[in-house]
């Protein structure tokens, strides 16, 4: 609409510091955007190794990143994600803006020794973020 | 004035509770956690170092169950979506004590043994599907090829002596012929019709009484003297479970897909499946046991 492209025009559009062709690059590949990342670590470095018996390593992901303005598809956001980004910019900063947070997960397999000695295989729910949405 | 006050009610409010343990605060509030995960992450949460040391189980049960990890999960230890059953756990219990009533190298090739499992681990939502006695051989070279085995199993509930509190013991005879594989050196005992009510109704402490009379079939070798009972160590129990809790994974099947013969009772049951007119979507990219075959 002609308000947006007006208040475009009126801020800066493109920083001081970056010239045209590095802006649209930024736009086509941006850099710390909300994305998967991977963290590996092994049940010994929690001192889990004493009842997890399996599996020795596990990668549970975590969301990190920032949040574009106009969240898309992408990010199967809902408008109140956009809403709230607009309240941020435009209202008041103190609400804060869409986080970067795990949509879907996946479950693990996990061999335990219970403390009477039996050993128990078992399936948790949601032990594996596979998806990052903006929210 | 108004700064003092705060503190004196925050004090106030500490004073109330001051044998807290840190991370119990932590806790929910019903104390629900069936799935027995939680307790142990909020301890790490609070930083708790060392917890009370844990019985080790014996070194025979833990490869049994480390082969069935690696058969039902990846290696990352996601669950392998092409598993069709519906338990989500499986429990192995070693008896707490045993009192043989023959001694092992019988002649005639008698085994008789009472078992005392204690199956406190099992929680509330935990839903027994199967239940398998699981007997294990040391020595697997004396063991003939086949054996035609006949016997009597009885369960019951045990007391804190061990001996049954409620009632005569459900008892079930078999007769099986085993065939004893190379790779296999096991054979199960499937106790789930005896164990079932027992579980249902929160029994933990059960009183299990085998004998076994085997013949030897084909013999391996040709060898002098009867079929020897001696390769035979204390069974395990089995426990093949729904977990119904929400931390436990539940994998959708849909009602309508073909099973085997085996599985059926599982579905007969009434046990975990999707609900009437879920769709795949909504169970998710594992919800399919059995994947689609390309035409």
């Amino acid at each position: 609409g002609q308000g947006t492209v007006g208040s475009k025009v009126q801020g800066p559009l493109v920083p001081a510091s970056l010239n045209l062709s590095e802006y649209f690059k930024q736009f086509l590949f941006p850099q710390n955007e909300c994305e998967l990342h991977d963290f590996r670590l092994s049940f010994s470095q929690l001192k889990w190794d004493n009842w997890i018996v399996a599996p020795h390593r596990y990668n549970p992901r975590f969301c990190k990143g920032e949040c574009p303005r106009a969240v898309g598809h992408r990010y199967g956001s809902p408008v109140h994600t956009m809403v709230q980004n607009v309240i941020h910019e435009k209202l008041d900063s103190s609400v804060p803006r869409p986080a970067c947070v795990p949509a879907n997960y996946s479950p693990l397999s996990v061999l335990t020794i219970e403390p009477d000695g039996s050993i128990a295989y078992k399936e948790y729910e949601d032990m594996i973020a596979t998806k990052c949405t903006c929210r | 004035s108004q700064g003092s006050q705060g503190e004196a009610e925050i004090t106030g409010s500490v004073e109330l509770e001051p044998e807290a343990e840190p991370w119990s605060l932590l806790q929910p509030f019903d104390s629900r956690d069936p799935s027995g995960l939680l307790p142990p992450l909020f301890k790490v949460l609070s930083d708790e170092r060392d917890g009370p040391p844990r019985l080790q189980p014996d070194s025979r049960a833990l490869r049994y169950m480390k082969r069935l990890y690696k058969a039902y999960a990846t290696k990352e230890g996601i669950p392998k979506s092409t598993r069709s059953h519906l338990y989500n756990t499986v429990r192995l219990f070693t008896p707490g004590a045993q009192h043989k009533q023959t001694p092992e190298n019988q002649v005639t090739g008698i085994l008789s043994v009472e078992l005392l499992f204690h199956l406190d681990s099992v929680t509330a939502p935990e839903h027994l599907l199967k239940s398998v006695l699981r007997y294990t051989f040391n020595d697997w070279a004396s063991l003939p090829a086949a054996a035609h085995c006949t016997g009597s199993l009885e369960v019951g509930e045990a007391g804190s002596s061990g001996k049954t509190t409620t009632g005569a013991p459900d008892a079930f005879p078999f007769s099986s012929r085993f065939e004893f594989r190379k790779k296999r050196q096991w054979i199960e005992m499937d106790v789930t019709p005896l164990l079932q009510p027992l579980v249902a109704s929160n029994k933990r402490n059960i009183r299990m009484s085998v004998t076994v009379v085997c013949e030897e079939g084909r013999p391996r070798r040709p060898r002098a003297g009867p079929f020897n009972t001696s390769p035979l160590v204390p069974p395990s129990l089995l426990l093949f479970l729904n977990d119904t809790s929400a931390q436990a994974y539940h994998r959708c099947v849909s009602l309508h897909s073909q099973s085997s013969p085996a599985q059926r009772p599982e579905r007969e049951r009434g046990l975990a499946a999707c609900p009437m007119g879920t769709e795949a979507a909504e169970c998710g990219p594992t919800a399919h046991p059995h994947p689609r075959h390309r035409r």
